[in-house]
């Protein structure tokens, strides 16, 4: 807002994000100690992928910790996220350890009085950049983490640190101290994209003035390293290199014992961490693997488990999908609300049996008796006594019948029983006494000589 | 580790720590 930027009115640059199948997501960690100007200077730099979900700009200790201006080391708030990767992230003020710019999952504006001043980067849904006074002011913004630095250092694949000096206003140049703060040789933090649209996280060691390296150098370092856009972070005794949790650099700035260094108390931290899913918590229905949501139940469904998903009858248009299914609405049953209550049964559920007279079916939704809509149900008098006589014929039929039946298996047995006995005592009475020897007969009649002789020949029907 | 805090003396600051830059 001093003097037009390079590239006109525009305040920021987009970038898409690189997209990553899941799981591949940990981020790539190099270690190099490089020449400077002939000084050997060590440090890291990290890429990582799908920052949307793996990197997270955190309040000093724990969420809340800005507003308290709380301070702590990289160490202490990096422990809670589980940070793969994490370094010292905006500026603060020293003497009250308030933020400056925005940070933490940005859900509200938090105090922003320095914000632009201090050339907060964001990292909004679409890219990164200067934030505009309006976008700052702005209630509800696209900025899911927003990251305050000083010194636009590549801009769109170029050095921009002459343009961010002169964006500085005349009141920084007076003091000398902006042009000391870019050249001075020092330990330094940067955050930016590459070409692949992943994220890079610079550091460098040193110590102001001793050790260490200057913004140009930064810069030229970053280009090599094919980033298209960067932003310097807090550099001097505040930089900071934290790797799953521990201290992996040389902080500069002095311990009580000054025989020793010490990592300083800082405000916000960069982290690198875990694919996390959007929202965190899978919106309660979810659990969270490699950064995206396992929704539970057989009904949540979406990348965020928000959405309620009963199959495409969508219960039939008689119910509501809920987490446990179609809840029919009064008179409508089934999985899918398709069945309407069985005659004599209403209400939820068609739990209820019709209170009607006589039997009469109900209506399914209200369980009114309105016999109109029942063509079967028949009037009282000619029903109850028929249905009685109906069944009291057919009891009596029953009764008369079955008694037939058994008299007639009676009588049947009797006679067989007595035609049994008769047929026996006839048998007997021809198998009892003497036997009467009976010759055989010539087959012509003729008699035989013995036969004519024999008394009392009786003839007998036998012929044995 | 325990190491303690810091003693903060290696400052690296972009403004003079005298003037609050007033928010544009």
């Amino acid at each position: 807002d001093c003097t037009p930027v390079r590239t006109g009115s525009l305040k920021h640059e987009s970038w898409p994000q690189h997209l990553t199948t899941p799981g591949a997501g940990r981020p790539v960690v190099r270690t190099f100690v490089s020449h400077f100007g002939g000084r050997a200077v060590s440090g890291h730099l990290t890429r990582a992928v799908a920052p949307l979900r793996t990197f997270s700009v955190l309040e000093p200790g724990s969420p809340g910790g800005c507003s308290q201006k709380r301070r702590a080391t990289v160490e202490e708030t990096a422990r809670g996220p589980a940070c793969q990767v994490a370094q010292n992230g905006g500026f603060f003020r020293m003497n009250t350890g308030e933020c400056l710019g925005n940070v933490g999952d940005f859900q509200e504006q938090q105090s922003t009085t320095a914000a632009l001043s201090c050339r907060p980067r964001q990292l909004p849904r679409r890219g990164g950049g200067y934030l505009s006074e309006e976008e700052v002011l702005d209630t509800e913004n696209p900025f899911v983490q927003l990251l305050s630095g000083v010194v636009w250092l590549i801009r769109n694949g170029s050095i921009y640190i002459n343009e961010s000096q002169a964006a500085e206003c005349d009141e920084t140049q007076e003091t000398g101290s902006f042009s000391k703060f870019v050249n001075v040789m020092s330990a330094r933090t940067a955050v930016g994209h590459d070409r692949d649209g992943q994220l890079v996280l610079f550091h460098a060691d040193g110590q102001t003035e001793q050790r260490g390296i200057n913004l140009w150098e930064m810069a030229e370092f970053l280009l090599r390293q094919d980033v298209v856009n960067a932003i310097n972070l807090d550099g001097g005794g505040s930089a900071t290199f934290v790797l799953n949790g521990t201290l992996a650099s040389y902080p500069s700035d002095h311990c009580q014992d000054n025989m020793w260094r010490c990592p300083r108390h800082v405000s916000t931290v960069v982290c690198v961490h875990e694919p996390r899913c959007q929202p965190p918590d899978c919106s309660g229905h979810g659990t969270c693997v490699e950064g995206h949501c396992k929704c539970e139940g057989h009904f949540w469904r979406g990348a965020a488990c928000s959405e309620l998903d009963c199959g495409p009858a969508n219960c039939s248009g008689h119910g509501l999908c809920t987490e446990a299914g179609c809840r029919c609405n009064t008179g409508w049953m089934g999985s899918n609300c398709s069945e309407e209550c069985p005659l004599g049964w209403y209400g939820p559920g068609c739990q209820r049996p019709c209170q009607c007279e006589h039997h009469c079916p109900c209506d399914p939704q209200t369980g009114n008796c309105s016999t109109s809509q029942v063509k079967q149900c028949l009037q009282p008098s000619e029903v109850t006594p028929r249905a009685g006589e109906l069944s009291f014929f057919t009891r009596t039929t029953w009764l008369a019948l079955t008694l037939t039946l058994v008299f007639l298996l009676l009588l049947s047995t009797a006679a067989n029983v007595y035609l049994l006995l008769g047929s026996r005592a006839e048998r007997n009475r021809h198998l009892d006494g003497d036997y009467v020897y009976h010759p055989l007969q010539e087959m012509n009649g003729e008699l035989l000589a013995t036969e004519k002789e024999q008394p009392g020949n009786t003839h007998h029907p036998f012929k044995d | 580790i325990g190491e303690g805090a810091s003693r903060d003396d290696d400052l690296l600051l972009p403004y003079p720590r005298a003037r609050l830059r007033p928010a544009r």
